[in-house]
């Protein structure tokens, strides 16, 4: 799931993760049209095959979130969706045949944070608070291109104690004892960087040193998507569908499903 | 007067228009703080010397501006401080010695809009509707440099668009027809950079061939806020400062407090 306001890029990077135009570039709305007011719920689902294993994917898309004047109400859209798809797998879980459940909950959401460069939202710390427990939360920092180095990590820094202030659990990837150096040190350079500071971008460009990278291009250089140096999309990259796509299914089948279904059966 | 939301670059644009720190480095609100959630009027002074003019400016801050949940009435408290200028001037203007009012009405107002890439949100035409007929309404896209040439370009159309058709006035700099060929070629491309894509900092770095300049340093090239080819900050400072001062006083004085001393008598 994809949640945050318009303009900060959501399209454009699940376009650059699928690198295949998921979302065509967004008809504007008309000229003289008033601005949507309530937040909309939208999926698109693709196959892609990653390390040679097919992958079905549904992207729940929320155009409209803090978009209006008075976003006091935002996330009940959002958050209605996540129960109901809770409660979609809790039905079909009671039925006869058990053996081919679809499993439409949300395994990841991804929140998009402006990068103002100084603290979090209030639209932030009250969506966050509200999905945290439900879902498996991804915090990432918007068009990051926005940023020079020192206020990324700045940021970064600022971003993790409003999150620790405010009690809100986010998504950390699990590290094994019994993992080789390989795995963990790539777990530990994963970890390091969150929240994500990422740029997406499908169009193809010649950097000046002949490379052709995935990029934007500004009159004072290119920002290359792929490159570890500029941004942190390929960390996102490998966290959502190479390493721990199954951690991300498992955490929320195995604890926060259950927490749910608990807090359900209990009423 | 500045109006924004946080984090667009306000008052590092303010400290480039003026070249010195008149807002140090915003403290930033400590972890654990709950966001404010009311729009604040703050004001700081500085003079400055231009074409050998001493000019005495007052900069009218606006913190808190649509950074709540609910900012349907955000506008409120500006345009309270707008009219209170206005009233200040009425009551001085019925003293008896009328020769040194000080004038403290708003003559300029500029208001920063997020470079979405997409277009105009709630919150930018609700403000600039309520405010348009009651001072200079200098529109600008803040923090440009996160838009390509490209972008910038159809973000401009599609902000025009918006506004001609929520029949938004906004400050248009007067031609006349005595005017030499330079300094109406120079006033029509200001008029055609309308809304000013603008970058702001105070730093100083050297660029790769050499040269100091005031910018940003990204790993990908630095961006050149006096540079007309990186951004318009170069034609605001032209019609704020240089050529536009007049202006903007006069049809403060001539058209707009006159429009509000009508209304208000009329009552
Ligand atoms: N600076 C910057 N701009 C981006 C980035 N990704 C997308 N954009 C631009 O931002 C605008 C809005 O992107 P879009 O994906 O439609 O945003 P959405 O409304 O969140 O889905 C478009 O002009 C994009 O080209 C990014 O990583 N950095
Ligand atoms: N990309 C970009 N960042 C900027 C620009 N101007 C300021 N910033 C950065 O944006 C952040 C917020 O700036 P600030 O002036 O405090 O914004 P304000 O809250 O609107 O007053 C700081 O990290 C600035 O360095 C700009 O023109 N472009």
């Amino acid at each position: 799931m994809v949640v945050g306001e318009s303009g900060l890029g959501k399209s454009t990077l699940i376009n650059t993760l699928f690198n295949r135009e998921l979302y065509a570039e967004k008809e504007a709305r008309n000229p003289g049209d008033e601005p949507a007011s309530s937040v909309r719920i939208e999926t698109v689902s693709t196959d892609i095959e990653e390390n040679g294993v097919k992958l079905h994917l549904t992207v729940v898309d929320t155009p409209g979130f803090g978009d209006a004047l008075n976003n006091v109400d935002s996330w009940r859209v959002i958050v209605d969706e996540i129960n109901s798809r809770f409660d979609q797998y809790l039905e079909a879980e009671t039925k006869i045949n058990r053996t081919n459940i679809a499993d439409n909950r949300v395994h990841a959401l991804l929140y998009f944070i402006e990068p103002t460069g100084h603290a979090l939202k209030s639209l932030d710390i009250t969506f966050m608070k509200q999905v945290h427990e439900k879902v498996n939360l991804i915090p990432v920092i918007a068009k990051s291109d926005t940023m020079t180095e020192d206020e990324v990590l700045e940021f970064k820094t600022r971003i993790l104690d409003d999150i620790k202030n405010q009690g809100i659990n986010y998504f950390v990837p699990e590290q094994f004892d019994n993992e080789d150096d390989e795995t963990v040190s790539s777990t530990e350079e994963i970890l390091s960087r969150i929240p994500f500071a990422i740029v997406g971008s499908t169009k193809e460009l010649q950097t000046e040193d002949g490379r052709i990278v995935r990029g934007r291009s500004y009159p004072w250089g290119i920002v290359e998507v792929d490159n570890e140096d500029h941004c942190d999309f390929i960390k996102l990259r490998q966290l959502l569908i190479r390493n721990f796509l199954e951690d991300l299914k498992e955490k929320t089948s195995k604890i926060l499903y259950e927490n749910y279904r608990s807090e359900k059966l209990k009423r």
